[in-house]
């Protein structure tokens, strides 16, 4: 939030024109229009949340449009990413044996 | 550890790979490892196969996600063969035996979380697989993700699987960095790599580091330092 304070959001000619480029660069094609103004929304949420995460990164990274970018975290997490309960199933360290 | 390292200056690590919409991150950071390693030991660089470790698990939905060391327990079983004798479909299929393993492992080892540890073994051995909540990766393009964005990715909640290929600090405001290969395919981030801080076990990035240790031939002269 408090980014775009500073930032202002892309008014939407320049949001289509975005989400049109995206389009383009990832091949992305929806199935209808309600999808294609669905996927548009949550574009516009992503570009949002990387220009928050931008300015938290104090100019070292650069967060923005990526394939990923019409996905919602939720899609995102379920077609990429798989939980790993890894702290569950680490070894536990062994204490020192009795002399 | 010295200052910094990278393997890809050695040529130890093969391109980024790409997943596609299957949870086989485990798979791909694992057999990542093993390429370097093979190469590090042998200097042959080969493309190991991923579906073969998906194929051959004793998971029954290998896209649905997995540990590296279910990959190393193929790798120690069957050996890997190439990746084009055995090409990645993104979904499990049936085991297929016959090919030709080019490349095996002998045991796979649990590594200190502690980061300075975990460089150094870098720099000596080879890269590491490690696990990663990977939520901020979703809008990475490039530089280094640093300390002060990773309240958006806990380090508790690990869902992703990657390869530490090296280490660095930028010379701006002296950040110090993990350098990570990743399984998206070489158009996303760094050419399908990313930098992460590193110090502060930015996004569990340090939290489960395994690796495999490769086979040894006889008269292997192994590649003995990491570039920096």
């Amino acid at each position: 939030p408090d980014v775009l304070d500073t930032a202002p959001e892309p008014s939407m000619v320049e949001l289509i024109q975005l989400f049109q480029d995206f389009m383009s660069r990832f091949n992305k094609t929806y199935s209808n229009p309600e999808e294609q103004h669905r996927r548009l929304l949550i574009f516009r949420q992503n570009l949002a949340t990387a220009r928050a995460l931008e300015e938290a990164g104090q100019g070292l990274a650069q967060f923005g449009v990526t394939r990923f970018s019409d996905l919602t975290e939720e899609e995102f997490r379920a077609q990429l990413l798989s939980p790993m309960p890894g702290h569950t199933l680490r070894p536990a360290a062994q204490s020192p044996s009795k002399p | 550890a010295p200052p910094s390292c990278d393997w890809r200056k050695a040529g130890a690590v093969t391109p980024a790979k790409d997943q596609g919409l299957c949870g086989s991150c485990w798979a791909f950071a694992a057999v990542a490892n093993i390429e370097s390693l093979w190469f590090i030991r042998h200097q042959d660089l080969y493309n190991l196969s991923v579906q073969q470790v998906l194929d051959c698990s004793r998971l029954q939905v290998a896209c649905g996600g997995g540990f590296p060391w279910d990959a190393f327990t193929v790798a120690w079983m069957y050996g890997l063969t190439q990746e084009e004798q055995y090409p990645y479909i993104g979904c499990q299929s049936l085991c297929k035996s016959g090919h030709q393993a080019v490349a095996s492992i002998k045991i796979f080892q649990f590594l200190s979380s502690d980061e300075k540890k975990l460089a150094a073994h870098i720099a000596t051995r080879g890269p590491v697989t490690v696990g990663i909540n990977a939520n901020l990766l979703q809008f990475y393009v490039e530089g280094i993700i640093t300390k002060n964005m990773t309240c958006h990715c806990n380090p508790e909640e690990i869902n992703h699987a990657v390869l530490l290929v090296g280490y660095g600090l930028a010379p701006e405001k002296k950040t110090p960095y993990w350098i990570v290969k990743n399984s998206w395919g070489p158009e996303w981030g760094e050419e399908g790599f990313f930098r992460i801080y590193r110090g502060g076990n930015a996004c569990g990035i340090a939290s489960l580091p395994v690796t495999a240790m490769v086979h040894e031939g006889a008269f292997d002269a192994a590649i003995e330092s990491c570039p920096p």
